[in-house]
């Protein structure tokens, strides 16, 4: 079983997603939790921008690859994930 | 790709960078040639134009680019070195659309190793359009330092005009930094690219040819009210044909002639029948220089380089900069002048002829290139000891003598079949000439 990441790793990596996109900004008032499966598919989509195999884990190479130097704007467009993506 | 939802209405965008990087060490004409070619690499796949305007202009520019640090007045911070490089606004009617912002704190590069020069390079006798060959302001920086400029840039300006990131393996559009992408002047956007911009604007209409998107050189001073008893045309007569030197220069055709010059618009258009005075318009050019035998525009850095005799001038927009320098600078023998001199954008090398001979020196090395003279007779069809020799801003080469011309094909080292033609009805907007004695052919090379 890959470790489990750290707790600041999961906190940096939630905002991270939410910053660029992958994840809804939270809303204070529904103070929905984050699903794991829709945290699970944040991370495969930010994997494949990554060029990372897509196991849906805060795995290491995620980790280092979101301190990696980067365009500020958010990679999903839209609110996240709903933004048609064109496919080959 | 995927597509921001929004795209420009126009066609032509312009750009103008308002603050160049503090701390980097390339020069603004360096940063302002990377925008250029970087809005290049978008527009010769679509049919985008871009063109700079100064500061002085009507309104602010479409794409108003500058090099900010930390909170700068807008939704995206930066965060020092590392981290987030610079975005860009998408199209649309807000005054922020299309502007691009860059991370002043990152270290700015252009020329690290980007991988070798491509063989292509090598070739003597490639022709492309106008384009602008780079050369680093500094030694390259080695690599894996700092933060390549050109590439940056390129993607940035896939926002600015409606792009948004994307995940294919080679889109320049993906959201981390991938590196150095090699020669501006030679880049290509990859096929996710090109069919996400065309997605928005469309295929180029024609065979992508660079249009310069500097400015031209400002218009010469007016020239005094000429005393009563002067000719009502001073100087000479432009239909003659034999000038001195011809020259492209940012995409304005110079056409020299004793102490004289036309200027010939993009647009085919004289800027006036009448003559410019040469030392009204060349500030610093010593009185004594009455005749100017070549002139060309050096490629890395937009200089224009005036020849006369065994010296020349080197000059930044119109002002001379230094004092006059020897041609053997330039790997000619001591004492020997010039005919002709033009530079290929592609390769940053610069061509000497005199006579039969020519001369090559490589600008990006600031060195000539061992082996040369050689015999001008490579190019078939020339005439040997041309007036002078320029890229015209379709990439075609033109040979000029008398009042004639020999067009050389974008990339061929062939005269046209139909060379030589006359050169005042095409360049001067003069009248045919009689159906005079033809230019003599030079011998076919063996």
């Amino acid at each position: 079983r890959a470790s489990e990441p750290a707790a600041q790793d999961v906190s940096l990596g939630v905002d991270w997603l939410t910053r660029y996109g992958y994840l809804p900004p939270p809303h204070p008032a529904q103070a929905q939790l984050q699903s794991p499966a829709k945290l699970r598919d944040a991370i495969k989509v930010m994997q494949r921008f990554a060029g990372l195999p897509e196991t849906g884990l805060l795995d290491r190479g995620t980790v280092a690859a979101m301190h990696k130097p980067r365009c500020s704007l958010p990679d999903v467009l839209g609110v996240a994930g709903l933004v048609k993506r064109r496919r080959r | 790709y995927a597509l921001s939802g929004s795209m420009w209405k126009k066609r032509t965008l312009t750009w103008r960078v308002q603050s160049f990087p503090q701390s980097s060490a390339l020069s603004q004409e360096t940063v302002r040639t990377l925008m250029h070619h970087a809005l290049t690499a978008w527009g010769v796949e679509s049919g985008l134009r871009f063109r700079e305007v100064g500061s002085q202009g009507p309104s602010e520019p479409d794409i108003l680019i500058d090099f900010a640090r930390a909170y700068h007045q807008d939704s995206y911070p930066f965060d020092g070195q590392g981290g987030t490089l610079a975005h860009a606004f998408f199209p649309g009617e807000h005054s922020i659309s299309g502007d691009t912002h860059f991370d002043d704190e990152e270290t700015w590069t252009f020329g690290s190793k980007a991988g070798p020069t491509p063989s292509c390079l090598a070739a003597p006798f490639l022709v492309w359009g106008w384009g602008t060959q780079l050369q680093p302001t500094l030694a390259p920086f080695p690599d894996g330092e700092g933060t390549d400029l050109f590439a940056v840039a390129v993607h940035e300006f896939g926002h600015a005009l409606g792009l948004g990131h994307s995940s294919a393996p080679d889109s320049i559009m993906r959201p981390f930094y991938q590196g150095p992408v090699g020669n501006p002047a030679e880049y290509r956007l990859s096929q996710d690219d090109r069919e996400g911009l065309q997605q928005l604007y469309g295929k180029a209409p024609q065979p992508p040819y660079d249009t310069p998107t500097r400015k031209p050189l400002a218009p010469p001073p007016p020239p005094p009210a000429l005393p009563p008893d002067s000719p009502s045309l001073p100087g000479p007569d432009r239909c003659e044909g034999n000038f001195d030197a011809i020259a492209n220069i940012r995409g304005e055709t110079f056409f020299f002639k004793g102490p004289w010059f036309w200027r010939l618009q993009p647009s085919g258009q004289l800027v006036s029948p009448r003559p410019a005075r040469l030392h009204r318009f060349w500030e610093g050019l010593p009185a004594q220089v009455q005749v100017i035998q070549a002139a060309y525009a050096r490629h890395p850095d937009g200089r224009i380089l005036l020849f006369s005799g065994p010296q020349f001038w080197v000059f930044q927009d119109r002002q001379l900069e230094g004092a006059a320098r020897p041609l053997s600078d330039l790997g000619l023998p001591p004492g020997e002048a010039v005919d002709a001199v033009f530079s290929w954008p592609l390769n940053g090398k610069t061509y000497l002829i005199r006579g039969r001979r020519y001369w090559r020196y490589d600008e990006a090395a600031a060195r000539p290139d061992p082996g040369y003279p050689r015999d001008l007779s490579l190019w078939e069809g020339a005439p040997l000891a041309p007036d002078d020799v320029t890229v015209s801003n379709t990439g075609d080469t033109y040979f000029f003598k008398g009042a004639h011309y020999w067009r050389f094909p974008k990339g061929s080292v062939q005269a046209e079949p139909d060379s030589p033609q006359p050169m005042g009805p095409k360049w001067l907007d003069c009248p045919a000439p009689s159906a005079g004695p033809r230019a003599p052919r030079t011998p076919k090379a063996t």
